[in-house]
Formats: structure tokens, sequence, C-alpha cells
């Protein structure tokens, strides 16, 4: 599935502006 | 009364949603009531304004954008409004189209980031948070939008404009059939006076969905669903004494969400055919095996 939904895969991977 | 720890998510909730969405109700509603100290917003109401408005509010977003933060330019290829700007050439009816989607294309941004502050939504199988936020985003974004609507229009560019329904009805068709059906969830969603608190919680409910198609750990994300539902329930009791009915008939809006994503993702499905217009791929993946 992430396979196919490589941009959503990629914004729930980056790192959150909120962790910082 | 409400257990600490309800309280407690409750906060965390709102907060996400504050931090992570540009626009929100309470703005929202004062920039449509003339209650702001900022410049009005700029009515687009046929063709003339519509090219006024390409120019200025393009210029205006992306200054913002520019001085402002990145929270939300995560996607390197999208710049919302720089879109528009960039074709001009083609006719304007897709030109507005291609806003929508930069538009849209930002709100998901936002909203992922704020289903990732959801305590236990980062918990669950990675599969299982595209699941979701595949399924979610669209029901997520129209309630959104109904903040941004009142009954003759729909604020745009972080508030700088103004569409009114009038000319999104005029547009030739297919086009002029995609907004219509948003105004009237819009009306009747609003009237039930839900707060920025009260909404933040329904979105994350929208989100952490128990039945969406392919989930691989159904219980875990019921369980997420049942605590923020809820948590949801006696929040509404506690921010609205005098409507007990509003949980129930707020849980009758999901299904009216999922009509309203069923039918605009057919009529994406008929301009991608029809149109010699091209969808964001994001919005792509979003869209493609969705119902």
């Amino acid at each position: 599935l992430t396979e196919r939904h490589k941009i959503l895969h990629r914004l729930l991977q980056d790192s959150s502006p909120n962790d910082s | 009364p409400m257990p600490a720890d309800h309280k407690v998510l409750v906060r965390q909730i709102h907060d996400a949603y504050m931090k992570n969405f540009t626009m929100n109700k309470a703005k929202a509603r004062l920039i449509l009531t003339g209650k702001t100290s900022k410049p009005q917003p700029f009515i687009i109401h046929n063709m003339e304004t519509f090219q006024l408005a390409e120019k200025t509010l393009a210029a205006h977003v992306l200054a913002e954008h520019h001085g402002g933060s990145e929270n939300s330019l995560h996607i390197g290829d999208v710049v919302p409004a720089l879109g528009c700007g960039m074709l001009r050439q083609r006719e304007a009816e897709a030109r507005l189209f291609h806003c929508c989607q930069s538009t849209s294309v930002e709100t998901v941004t936002e909203l992922t980031e704020f289903a990732k502050a959801v305590p236990g939504f980062q918990s669950l199988d990675l599969n299982d948070q595209v699941t979701l936020l595949k399924y979610g985003v669209y029901e997520a974004l129209f309630t959104l939008l109904a903040s941004c609507m009142n009954k003759d229009g729909v604020l745009v560019a972080r508030g700088g404009g103004f569409i009114t329904r009038e000319f999104l009805k005029s547009l030739r068709r297919p086009f002029s059939d995609m907004m219509e059906p948003k105004f009237q969830f819009a009306t009747r969603f609003n009237s039930l006076e839900l707060d920025d608190s009260d909404l933040s919680l329904f979105v994350a409910a929208i989100i952490c969905c128990g039945d969406r198609p392919g989930l691989v750990d159904v219980p875990l994300v019921e369980q997420l669903q049942e605590t923020i539902v809820q948590v949801l329930r006696l929040h509404l009791l506690t921010n609205h004494p005098n409507d007990s009915f509003l949980f129930p008939r707020l849980l009758q809006k999901l299904a009216d969400l999922r009509e309203l994503v069923t039918e605009h993702a057919q009529l994406v499905e008929d301009i991608k055919k029809t149109e010699d217009t091209s969808l964001h791929p994001l919005l792509q993946e979003i869209y493609r095996d969705m119902y």
C-alpha cells in the first residue's frame, strides 16, 4: 500500500514540524 | 463530568488542530462577518474579478509563504497560487480547477500533520495510517471547507478572496457542478454551530475510522476511534449543554460526508476523462482505487 501511495507515505514519514 | 485524561486528550487534539491548519472557523467567521481589522476579502463574482484576483492574490499568498511559516510547504513541488499564475493561458475553468487542487494538496498536507499529532495515530501500522488518510482526508477537507463558507460564497487564498456561489454555479459544466453540493452540505453542517474545539475532535474521528477498506489491524484502529468518539461525545455535552442531540446529529453527518466524497470522486473522474487537464500526483494517489 505504501508503494502505491508514495507521497502520502513520505508525508507520514517526514519529521513533523511539531516534533522539533 | 469529563475524566481528567479525556480533558488532556481534548486539549492535545485541539492544540494540534490550531497549530496545523492555517485557516480555522474562528478566523474564517471574523473575516466573513467583517469583524477583522485586516482588509476585506477581494470578491470574485465574474471572470474579470477572477482574472484580477489571480494576479493580486497569487502575489499576496506567495509573499506570505516566503515570509511566513514553512509548516505547510513540505511537498517541495507544490506552491499554491503559483500554479494559478503559470497556467494563465489556459481557460478559466481549468485554471480554477488547478487552484482548487493546490488548496486541496495544501490541506491534505496539513491534515497529515494533524493526524500525526493525534495521540495513538503514529503507533498504528504504517499501511493503516496511509489507508486512514486516503479515505479520510476528503471527508475532513469538506468539513473544514464548511467553516469557510456561508450561503453566498467561500473564502479562498487564506481569507484574501471570496468566490461567490453564483459565480461558481455560472461556470460551464462539469465545473459548475463541483461546489454546489458542498455549499448545501455546509449550510446544514454550519447550522450545528460547532466551534474549533468540537471540529478538531470531529476531524480526528473522521480520520481514525475503523471501517475503511483494507485496514490491517482493525481492532487497534477501532480502539483509537472509540476513544476519540467518546471524548467527542463528552466534550459536546459540556460545550453545548443545551443541545443534547448534537452528538447523534453530528454522527449522521459522517454518512453525508461519505456520499459527498463519492460524488466528488466521480466528478473528478469525469473531468479527467473529458477535459484536457492534469491531476496532482498526491490527489491521484488518493483517488486511485478509492471507491
